[in-house]
């Protein structure tokens, strides 16, 4: 085991989460979908479930700002420190540095989906790894075309919300098959 | 560089600034305490807090952990990161 669990997680499976400050660069239909593929990235792995809110009391509460953002700990401009969340415990909300170049499907800037899957994994309960290779290691490693979750994550993420029980099959279920009446 | 702990008063400015900035990142982290993020804190770190906060953040990042602050670790240092702490016990939450 490599992956650090920080203590905290959340007791339902069924979470919500709201976008209330969009990037300042990025179209928001575009945004809408690469933070849903971030989120999609844990609930591949586990039951867990992510619905996004308009409006209205959520779980996840993600913001895009710059500077100082009421939280005492203030974001530094392009580059250094890309994004932060908390713990299930203070809240799980996530921020990210409005002042970086974000990007998506592209080499160019930060790539918004991986970062903001990293910081999801905090928001889920999960710390720091120190497999290098690992989502849940601190440090960006550039755009990766094919990203896929680390062992370590997986393993993560399961220690915390369990294994994935009900496999997505990509259509409607079948119908039931009819039983006789005794 | 040297391993030494940083003293921000020697003739060597540029160097002192150098210690420092690394100094705040290591705080920031949670390799070392935050009360060295505040001045007004009065906070005085001796040589052997710095070299194990280097030693540590080398061991987590995966570099030889020397506890020397060299190339290879103030580049990782430098690289673009989540801003959330690597190690928990020096004031675990935020605000």
């Amino acid at each position: 085991k490599r992956y650090a669990l920080q203590g905290s997680r959340w007791r339902v499976k069924n979470l919500t989460y709201k976008i209330s400050k969009y990037p300042s660069k990025l179209n928001r239909a575009e945004v809408d979908n690469e933070l849903a593929k971030a989120f999609a990235v844990w609930s591949d792995y586990t039951d867990l479930t992510f619905t996004q809110k308009r409006s209205g009391q959520v779980h996840i509460e993600i913001r895009f700002e710059k500077g100082e953002h009421g939280d005492g700990d203030p974001f530094d401009g392009p580059g250094g420190t890309l994004a932060h969340a908390y713990f299930p415990v203070y809240g799980g909300d996530a921020h990210f540095d409005d002042a970086e170049m974000w990007s998506i499907n592209s080499r160019r800037g930060t790539n918004l989906f991986q970062v903001a899957a990293h910081e999801f994994g905090h928001s889920l309960g999960l710390s720091h790894s120190d497999v290098r290779s690992a989502l849940m290691a601190p440090f960006y490693r550039g755009y990766d075309p094919a990203f896929q979750l680390d062992q370590d994550d997986i393993q993560g993420i399961q220690a915390l919300y369990g294994h994935k029980t009900q496999t997505d099959i990509g259509g409607p279920l079948p119908a039931a098959p009819s039983v006789p009446r005794a | 560089r040297s391993s030494a702990a940083p003293t921000f008063g020697g003739a060597d400015k540029a160097m002192a600034e150098h210690d420092a900035y690394f100094q705040m990142y290591l705080a920031q982290y949670g390799y070392l305490s935050p009360s060295v993020r505040n001045p007004s804190s009065g906070h005085i770190m001796d040589e052997s807090s710095w070299r194990r906060a280097i030693a540590e953040f080398q061991s987590f990042a995966g570099l030889n952990a020397t506890g020397e602050l060299d190339e290879e670790t103030t580049k990782v240092m430098s690289l673009p990161r989540c801003g959330v702490r690597d190690k928990v016990g020096f004031g675990e939450s935020r605000a």
